[in-house]
């Protein structure tokens, strides 16, 4: 790998981006995708944070042209030079210029160019990588159509990165400590309801490895978000996800990819607002909101567009009422509720959780409905609440849902 | 087969505009014809190493079809 003269870098985790114009090559929604994608390659081995911006002056400003289009390196027609990028700082520094007068495709046939693959490793240039002499690095300079739908980074393109910018930050899950295999334990039997136990401290022993496939029965088993899906209920972990459906009964795990490709993983929240058939996915300050596979165009979006104050710059957890269309979203000890029918934050909130939700007075990690009553994930424990009664009913293991 | 004359002024003319976009070679407009492709063979190294051909600095096929591949625009080498 090389960086630029100098090693410009980004002087700050949080990098802007702006799509200026699209390609008539392809859906709008796809073009969103690519990108989209294509930043998360980076984003998932750095501590850097993209942000999309709808108008105005972003870090880096993505636009499609041909021929001479503004700068000192015109375009050259079919073929040849595909696209180029400009490192790091101010105006032009950091923008990906891609050749219109190439054929753009999501495809990775050879009838055109992978905008995702072309934009990864123009991205690459944006945060200040050069070429990589590396045959089957992403900053090789050159097109090599390949597979994208589990594209991994060459180790020498992560070698690069991380050179100007280190590897991603602890995730703020507190670490878990590894487990030896054990069988399935018989779900511990429900305990008296007391207060939330404080947020488990990291013990000793090896942290397990990130990302590594948990097991649907460990007893410590904890959840970053949970939400139901037309009828479905999904638990989600890193980047897998458990699904849980009245028709089957056993329980699917599969990956989050392979529901929806260009969605990061790792999300802090997620809820379905079911009269829309909409489901909404949070990740730090933003979210996306889906109806079954397809991700809607113009998303991500910040969540201030939901009426959260800057000062928020992300949820734990959130879910819907289907009684009062109200939504709950919940930020340390505090919670808001939305109104899905005006679109709008209700007035007096934020709240204290325990002043509204019994028994709940630490942070939530996943929140659901379901049967009529809510249920609170904190750790490995759940926490069952009929908030009609505002009583704390009982509390259960996390992963109770899989009939270990 | 030898390569056609006016085919071989248009690869030699190709492969300029290749190493002055991605290697930073400078066509100096000097009457030394001799000196001007001699840097253009430093040049024509340069890339060949990069991209682990046989280095010999000769426009040959090989480094011919590496430079007509399709690529990003963004030089390989830099001042």
């Amino acid at each position: 790998y090389s960086a630029f003269p100098h090693r410009p870098t980004w002087r700050k985790e949080d990098v802007t981006y702006r799509i200026l114009n699209y390609t008539p090559d392809m859906l709008q929604a796809d073009v969103e995708e690519a990108i989209a994608r294509a930043f998360q390659v980076w984003s998932s081995v750095t501590p850097l944070r993209f942000t999309r911006l709808y108008g105005g002056q972003a870090d880096i400003m993505i636009s499609f042209a041909a021929g001479f289009h503004g700068d000192f390196y015109s375009f050259d027609g079919p073929g040849g030079t595909l696209a180029h990028a400009y490192p790091p700082g101010g105006g032009i520094g950091g923008d990906a210029h891609f050749d219109e007068d190439e054929n753009w495709t999501k495809f990775t046939t050879y009838s055109g160019y992978n905008l995702f693959l072309v934009a990864a490793h123009e991205l690459g240039h944006s945060l200040g990588l050069s070429h990589s002499n590396v045959f089957g690095a992403l900053m090789y300079p050159i097109y090599m159509a390949r597979d994208t739908r589990n594209f991994q980074l060459h180790q020498d393109d992560i070698d690069g990165i991380q050179a100007l910018y280190g590897p991603p930050r602890e995730s703020p899950a507190l670490p878990t400590k590894a487990f030896p295999p054990q069988e399935p334990t018989e779900m511990a039997p429900a305990e008296t309801p007391t207060e939330m136990s404080p947020r488990e401290e990291p013990t000793e022993g090896t942290p397990s490895k990130p990302h590594q496939r948990p097991d649907d029965c460990d007893p410590h088993l904890s959840f970053d978000a949970i939400t139901t899906l037309r009828g479905e209920t999904l638990f989600f972990k890193d980047s897998y996800v458990w699904r849980k459906s009245p028709y089957f009964s056993d329980i699917e795990h599969d990956t989050i990819f392979s529901f929806w490709p260009s969605l990061i993983a790792g999300f802090d929240a997620a809820y379905e607002v079911d009269n829309k058939d909409r489901v909404l996915f949070f990740k730090d300050n933003q979210y996306w909101a889906v109806s079954g596979y397809s991700i809607e165009s113009g998303f991500p979006k910040p969540i201030q567009n939901l009426g959260f104050p800057t000062s928020v710059r992300k949820i734990d957890a959130a879910v819907h009422d289907q009684n009062t269309k109200r939504t709950y979203f919940f930020v340390g000890n505090k919670y808001w509720s939305f109104n899905e029918n005006t679109q709008s934050m209700e007035r007096g909130y934020p709240r204290k959780i325990a002043a509204d939700f019994q028994g709940i007075s630490h942070p939530v990690d996943a929140a659901l409905q379901k049967n009529g009553y809510f249920y609170f994930f904190h750790g490995s424990n759940q926490y069952e609440v009929d908030i009609k009664k505002k009583k704390l009913i009982r509390i259960m293991k996390s992963n109770s849902w899989f009939n270990c | 087969f030898p390569v056609a004359p006016e085919k071989e002024k248009e690869d030699m003319q190709f492969a300029k505009k290749y190493l002055e976009n991605f290697y930073d070679f400078k066509e100096e407009k000097t009457l030394f014809k001799a000196k001007d492709l001699n840097q253009m063979s430093d040049k024509i190294r340069e890339m060949q190493s990069f991209f682990g051909l046989e280095v010999n600095g000769e426009l040959n096929p090989k480094t011919l079809d590496m430079m007509k591949q399709p690529r990003c625009g963004t030089p390989d080498v830099r001042s």
